[in-house]
């Protein structure tokens, strides 16, 4: 299986997996990369998602639509909580500072928290696999339960890596 | 003005040793030429799912990996091919299952995207709506190598969980 995730600089998001399967799949199965919402999923709200794995396990947790929903449910609870105290001390929030507000409610390791835990769900289950990860406000990386994965990044910073254990 | 790309060739049990320093070599070079396409876009000012399409598409073309060129085998000896794209700005979504000829199935996934009123397309229809729109159709065979087949026979030799992705290269 292979996969991406980017961020243009527009902000926007999106995601792609693309794979042939499982070696001596039968009776036409097919796994999560295909399914919306389980192994791959992009929310400018929240996040892009590209799973592989043990996809029967992707589809059961629903990981990719999984994480994007907690992310978006706490980083709007947050950016909401935090708005209304700034409005409490008198300070009145345009549209552009409730998206500041939005675009630095989480922490990267909250992010990857969320997509810990939900690959710890599906993990507990029995399933196997990997996946990346990016949001909108530039929070990237990636959580696998294998002794590897390929994967590789890049970003307008200029910095690029490929990995493999 | 910041823009970023992650990519994955897929997980498994790519342990040091078991690896050969040639396939190493050769899929870190694949993820560095898929890196370079996707980043060439973004770097333009293109848009992610271009991005995302641009760094898939050398990944298909890459034996290294299970997708396109370099697919397993079903147990009947067949190829079958699954992809899924999604644009995050408008949640727009174009999947396929079980395509048999498309030589890049991200560019089918995009044209259901774009071009039909579906997200969700397979099989012989899937096959049906590629050629209709225009993509560049291969034999079956096109997918396989003779790696994928020698893992293919070895599956078949053992008796494996149906979720060994050891087992299975999946």
């Amino acid at each position: 299986t292979v996969g991406a995730v980017a961020r243009d600089v527009h902000g926007h998001v999106a995601a792609g997996t693309s794979t042939g399967g499982l070696t001596g799949k039968r009776y036409g199965r097919i796994g999560d990369s295909p399914l919306i919402g389980a192994g791959t999923y992009a929310d400018d709200r929240s996040c892009a998602i590209s799973a592989t794995g043990a996809g029967e396990y992707f589809i059961r947790v629903g990981v990719a639509h999984e994480i994007c929903t907690r992310i978006r449910l706490k980083a709007e609870a947050r950016a909401e909580f935090l708005a209304h105290e700034a409005e409490r001390g008198g300070t009145i929030l345009d549209e552009a500072a409730r998206a500041k507000l939005l675009a630095t409610a989480l922490t990267g390791d909250e992010v990857q928290e969320i997509v810990d835990a939900v690959m710890a769900e599906m993990v507990g289950l029995g399933g196997t696999g990997g996946l990346i990860y990016l949001t909108p406000w530039g929070h990237q990386g990636y959580a696998f339960h294998t002794p590897g994965m390929y994967r590789g990044m890049a970003s307008s910073d200029g910095a690029r890596s490929v990995a493999v254990y | 003005s910041r823009w970023s790309l992650v990519i994955h060739g897929g997980s498994g049990r790519f342990e040091r040793g078991r690896l050969s320093a040639e396939t190493e070599a050769g899929a870190r070079a694949g993820l560095e030429r898929a890196l370079a396409a996707g980043s060439a876009v973004l770097a333009a000012g293109g848009n992610a799912l271009d991005a995302v399409q641009a760094a898939i598409v050398v990944l298909e073309d890459d034996p290294h990996f299970n997708a396109g060129h370099g697919s397993v085998y079903t147990y009947e000896g067949k190829i079958e091919l699954d992809a899924a794209v999604m644009n995050g700005a408008d949640r727009a979504a174009g999947a396929i299952a079980r395509a048999h000829h498309t030589k890049n199935p991200i560019l089918l996934a995009r044209k259901v995207l774009e071009d039909s009123p579906h997200v969700l397309l397979s099989g012989e229809g899937a096959d049906r709506f590629s050629a209709e729109s225009g993509l560049v159709q291969v034999e079956n065979a096109y997918f396989g190598t003779p790696e994928r087949k020698r893992q293919l026979d070895e599956m078949k030799a053992k008796t494996s969980g149906w979720f060994d992705i050891d087992m299975k290269y999946g």
